[in-house]
């Protein structure tokens, strides 16, 4: 009576494309020219190139005269000049769900190798076309093309069209072409704004968009200095599980369970790790194979809740209180800009940086509660708002104590870089409250709130003294 | 440079547990006695079988003794009375994720084949410990016994214990034990406020509970009287996607577009399948499966916005008003209760239907906003409340105009029986805005809360007239 089936994780997130936020055809607009332009800077700016990119979303005039049911069939191009991807790796990147270059554990927008592959789902879903993708890498003499479906029964990519041709000049990146039903008037203010939002804390990127109705915003690059990219990390003693750290001892040619613990995680000097395994009764000298199930679970139980060292946090590519100053300043014109960049700190052994600015007045209009600019791993997050930590956080502040009494011309920016963000969903629109990460976001908020303090009382005094 | 690699949707799930509501022990251990709670009615009342559950948290003290670390190993056992799992499919209902019998289209509490496994998962990478399943058919003579991990890298089960005896009597069910890392003090009042509200809307169902320190909740059966099962429904035309219809065509053995449409689909009869397919311009008489990309793109297109009659909901299976009113009074000995079942609606092809129950004064406390109790298809919502869409609309409301002033004895009731409920993750939380939702969940509560003014009106007056 009951019918048992497995199915693939395409068709997973095809009949539940609403978590991945390709809810109705507005989302899903926007939700491709995010994935596009998230992976378009993870291929630029992680990799020290300073990124151009470029957002063309146009009626697709093709579609409208087959299909008819105007305005609604769009093809959304993104270009960047970034690594590229190998031609032998293309098909699987955009047609394999859970596919991906980033499950290393290093601070890159993308995380889920997921992304792209939800958006070419609802494009071959909605206007029945494949995706394009034409790349080249820097070393490479040649350009590639692939037009591609995705076999969802399979979770495979399904080649339509291959090419490839020698490179004139040295061109080297991506461009993706996705063809979907959108909503273009109502997903517009939303994708412009997505778009604003990331030149604001990029001013060192360049970026061109052209919309359906031949509006064209440029955001020119306004510095060449850009952060230090992220590296790749080891894991961290609190943060690592059973199934990893057998993977990680099969992985391994570290002959004693001394060396395995000092070798293959951060943190761990080979003195604190003796230490610990005489705590816990296991001889760091034992080939780290021979551990038996009960065992493993000890040592894995145990490092969790042991006195290792904090991450660190070399790893980790902050936005840095010079470019966030300059980005509230580009976007705002305020007469007051201050920025914080927290030290490290770790949550269930991942590291997070918290940054926050702060601007006030000029140009800024004067709102009922601050203006709150999110960011996680450099994304602007638009959607969902009020679940976000960093929401709860700024709207539980009293302002007042600030001397900020609303409606008052308020924009509070905040980012958070990680290797592993907590996002509460794979549509990456808000982040869960865990309280290592909510507290951190406090105290930098109130630190930089702090300054505010101090100019507005300055400013009162003086607007004070001019009236006598 | 860039390591390119896909992973099984088990490490996927794994890697990112807090997507499936497994952050942290106390949600971890909250988390699998929903899981196997929600199986263990599916398995029950979605096939007419009065429920009989039983639901065991206890400290596992041979870990304790292991692993030391007190009070944090937990075994949870749950049984029903259910249908059973065939002996040849328990290993992969509880070790191969996206494995399921709940990918049809019916009411039940479970849709992503993901809920066990994701605390199957929690288990073995905590407590290093085997899931343990126990079942049996109603005619089967015979019981099963499995104990398995989840080949993570793999996706697939991997049995360490079988075996099988011959039934003395006619037990049937299924009894699964999961042993896991928990927090019991801080998970504590919610497990214990999930299982009364589960009990409160199944006054047909036998609960017990036993919690770790031996304290024992019994629910009796209140009634014999069950909802109608709910039925499994072929898809609506405003609900399918391209891929859902090649996957139709492919398995019908309809001889014409027209078959086609009247047979596989809901709400299609052949007068208006044809009138459809002419005004699109396709041959009623054509073999399916001869249909080209682009007509079918067509067709499916047109599909979505043609005016074909809105879903049938005989599969649905509400509560009833006379259930919710039972289930809150005994929750609450209010002075007043009073519900409402809404006719059905539907969105994006998937009928639901809305129901509502306000309870207000005798024992309920005086609180400051109205106690929100969310159900979907039957399952008790308790995490992530601000961000549901039930929320949304009950405090949106101006309770005022229904002679309601805060602080006040007040509950609200809401539940959404759906084909498909939209969760915002699969943690399933909370509910997404959907507007054809919002709008029925307003008309429903606004309608009881009319018929609560009355109530306050005729009492206000009784007390204006026992004054003078
Ligand atoms: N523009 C691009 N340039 C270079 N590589 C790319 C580009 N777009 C995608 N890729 C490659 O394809 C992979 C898959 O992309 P996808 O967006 O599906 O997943 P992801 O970015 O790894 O994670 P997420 O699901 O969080 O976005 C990436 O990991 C990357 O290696
Ligand atoms: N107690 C039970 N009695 C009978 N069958 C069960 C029981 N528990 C699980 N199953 C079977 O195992 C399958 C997998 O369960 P699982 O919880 O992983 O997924 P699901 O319930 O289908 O969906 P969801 O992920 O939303 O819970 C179920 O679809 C059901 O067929
Ligand atoms: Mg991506
Ligand atoms: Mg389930």
């Amino acid at each position: 009576k009951e019918t048992y089936r497995e199915i693939s994780v395409a068709e997973f997130f095809a009949k539940n494309r609403e978590l991945a936020g390709f809810s109705n055809p507005t989302r899903a607009l926007y939700q491709t020219v995010r994935e596009l332009v998230e992976n378009a800077l993870d291929a630029t700016d992680t990799h020290s190139i300073l990124p151009v990119i470029s957002i063309r979303i146009a009626y697709d005039d093709e579609l409208e005269a087959k299909y008819g049911n105007p305005r609604k069939w769009f093809r959304i191009t993104v270009e960047d000049n970034g690594i590229g991807v190998p031609p032998t790796v293309i098909a699987n990147a955009f047609g394999r769900v859970l596919f991906s270059s980033k499950y290393v554990i290093r601070q890159t927008r993308g995380m889920y190798g997921l992304g792209v592959k939800a958006a070419v789902l609802y494009g071959q879903m909605t206007a029945g076309r494949p995706v394009e993708v034409v790349s080249s890498m820097q070393e490479s003499d040649y350009v590639y093309l692939r037009r591609l479906y995705i076999d969802v029964s399979k979770n495979e990519p399904k080649i339509v069209e291959k090419g490839q041709w020698r490179k004139k000049g040295r061109w080297h990146g991506t461009r993706v072409t996705i063809t979907l039903e959108g909503d273009w008037p109502r997903a517009r203010s939303r994708i412009i704004e997505y778009i604003k939002r990331t030149a604001v804390i990029a001013p060192y990127a360049e970026i061109y968009f052209e919309t359906p109705d031949g509006e064209i915003y440029v955001f020119p690059r306004l510095t060449s200095k850009m952060p230090a990219p992220p590296k790749e990390a080891k894991p961290h003693p609190h943060g690592i599980d059973l199934d990893q750290m057998k993977m990680l001892i099969k992985r391994s040619n570290a002959r004693t369970l001394l060396q395995l613990l000092s070798n293959e995680l951060q943190s761990v000097g080979t003195i604190m790790a003796r230490k610990f395994l005489e705590e816990i009764g296991l001889d760091p000298n034992m080939n780290p194979k021979k551990l038996d199930n009960d065992s493993l679970v000890k040592l894995v139980d145990s490092m969790k809740s042991y006195r290792f060292r904090a991450p660190k946090s070399d790893h980790l590519s902050p936005i840095g209180e010079e470019l966030i100053k300059i980005g509230l300043k580009r976007m705002f014109k305020p007469e007051w800009v201050d920025a914080l960049t927290r030290p490290p700190r770790a949550y269930q052994g991942h590291s997070f940086i918290v940054e926050v600015g702060i601007a006030y007045g000029g140009g800024i209009e004067a709102r009922n509660e601050p203006l709150l600019l999110r960011y996680a791993n450099k994304i602007p997050l638009l959607y969902e708002e009020r679940e976000d930590v960093t929401y709860k956080v700024v709207s539980g502040i009293n302002w007042k104590i600030y001397r900020v009494d609303f409606p008052a011309p308020l924009v509070v920016l905040v980012h958070i870089a990680s290797t592993k963000i907590p996002y509460k969903g794979v549509g990456k629109e808000s982040i869960s409250e865990v309280p290592e990460i909510e507290s951190e976001i406090r105290i930098a908020v109130q630190h930089v709130a702090r300054k505010l303090r101090v100019y507005l009382g300055k400013k009162a005094r003086e607007a004070e003294a001019r009236r006598k």
